[in-house]
């Protein structure tokens, strides 16, 4: 479950830093 | 809603854009997203902190959305310039109370605030060797002024 805590955090950081870059105007 | 400890160094970036909500929004802007980008790169991975950043982000895509006509958010160059000027000139206002021997609450908060909008440049790219040096100059004036008036000295 400890993996899939991880796998979980990992998929949100990747899903903010998506969202920053499309803020900005960088995707 | 409540600043997880982890994020504590940007609080001070996050007081000085609710201040300038009103009265320079694009100031407020560019605060919250040196506040994000730094708060993700201190912690983005526990609960407490992800929900707060989650929350940031929702702030900043609205603001986007509400003041994308304003050149200044909607192109980083001219943000650049604008958060670059607004800095120096707190600076400025500030060094010359200084100079003239006038010492108050006003002025350190003047010399920190310009400290905070120097940190917040580098959302832009690397400071200048200027910059550097500016910032260095306004947190310790802002600390020695500061400290001074508090044990009844004047700042020399």
């Amino acid at each position: 479950s400890s993996t899939l805590a991880s796998s979980v955090a990992s998929s949100e950081q990747d899903e903010l830093s998506q969202r920053l870059s499309r803020l900005r105007g960088q995707v | 809603m409540a600043l997880p400890a982890q994020l504590k160094p940007i609080q001070h970036h996050l007081r000085t854009a609710q201040e300038h909500e009103k009265r320079d929004p694009v100031v407020a802007y560019y605060c919250r997203l040196y506040a994000m980008q730094t708060g993700m790169k201190l912690d983005s991975k526990t609960p407490e902190c992800r929900k707060f950043l989650i929350k940031l982000m929702d702030q900043l895509e609205s603001m986007k959305k509400e003041l994308g006509d304003n050149d200044s958010i909607s192109q980083e160059v001219v943000g650049n310039a604008h958060i670059e000027n607004y800095a120096l000139k707190m600076f400025l206002y500030a060094d010359n109370e200084d100079r003239a021997g006038r010492f108050h609450k006003n002025m350190i908060k003047s010399f920190y605030s310009a400290s905070l909008l120097l940190d917040v440049l580098s959302v832009f790219g690397e400071l200048s060797e200027e910059n550097i040096q500016h910032r260095k100059y306004a947190r310790w004036k802002a600390t020695y002024i500061h400290n001074c008036l508090k044990n009844g000295e004047t700042p020399q």
